[in-house]
């Protein structure tokens, strides 16, 4: 499921900006 | 000293909301009844005001040229606001996560469960987070800022004009309740622990979780809104009309993606939207 979802699961691990998105 | 942690938890949840999200309901109502001063929405009713708009809209939001897919954003007047509404979603998504972040015991749930409670549940979050912009006549986009009307969203072309008018007759039947950021604050949570969604892992500390809130989000109805008879219960019952709402929307989705050709999803509303339902 982690794999399928790395923004996602990016997003639960740290803090990502704007324009990272 | 159990009512005293449950009023601890509503407090800890608005002071999340409240460092999250950008745009509470007091600072949107504010807007939308002409009392926030110099605070006054450019508003959208044309495809000549969209235009000006364009500019505001783009500048309050990241815009779909930042992105810089390697292509020429398309022509388009609907596909082209489509894309500043998807930056703002993909935002929007990061902003609940980090809102999920802060519940107590969130963070140390499974990692694939956390992953499942934000796929299934951030569309429902989504929505129910457009009705404070809301009301029968328009919403209020790009954080306040531009005020588009639902006549100028009906008359888009096909399905553009029927995305967001389930979310107008929801938002006028839900802002009834008149529930503050506060009670939001706790609503989402609920949401958001939801033991439900398919494919989740460990569901027991799931539900444990959403008992808490729950019985947060109950007192808390109780003492701010002491005249609302069975309020919590109507609350709970638009967890209804919010599922039903997330799986048309995905489906109009999978329809654009069909009809539209150049069409471009954001990655992330990609991941969230895929076999979601």
């Amino acid at each position: 499921l982690k794999e399928k979802h790395k923004i996602l699961h990016r997003l639960l691990q740290n803090s990502t900006s704007p324009v990272e998105l | 000293p159990e009512a005293a942690d449950l009023r601890a938890l509503a407090r800890h949840l608005y002071e999340a909301y409240l460092k999250y999200f950008p745009l509470t309901k007091a600072k949107a109502r504010a807007i939308l009844s002409g009392k926030s001063g110099d605070n006054v929405p450019f508003v959208i009713h044309d495809i000549k005001s969209l235009m000006e708009g364009e500019q505001l809209i783009n500048n309050g939001q990241t815009s779909f040229q930042e992105h810089n897919i390697g292509s020429d954003p398309p022509d388009g007047v609907e596909l082209r606001f489509f894309y500043s509404c998807q930056s703002r979603s993909a935002e929007a998504v990061r902003e609940v996560t980090e809102f999920a972040k802060s519940i107590p015991g969130f963070v140390n749930l499974d990692l694939n469960d956390q992953v499942t409670l934000l796929k299934y549940g951030v569309i429902e979050v989504l929505i129910l987070m457009m009705s404070p912009l809301m009301n029968k006549d328009g919403t209020l986009i790009s954080y306040g800022q531009i005020f588009m009307t639902r006549e100028f969203l009906k008359s888009l072309r096909k399905p553009f004009c029927q995305m967001l008018e389930p979310k107008f007759d929801f938002s006028v039947k839900f802002n009834t309740l008149e529930l503050d950021d506060s009670d939001m604050a706790l609503f989402l949570a609920v949401i958001i622990l939801s033991g439900d969604r398919p494919g989740l892992l460990n569901v027991k500390p799931i539900e444990q979780l959403q008992e808490t809130v729950l019985h947060s989000l109950e007192l808390h109805l109780k003492i701010n809104h002491p005249d609302s008879l069975q309020l919590f219960a109507k609350v709970l019952q638009k967890m209804t009309d919010l599922r039903q709402m997330v799986t048309d929307h995905v489906q109009l989705i999978q329809l654009l993606k069909k009809t539209e050709v150049d069409m471009f999803l954001h990655p992330l509303l990609q991941e969230i939207m895929k076999d979601l339902y």
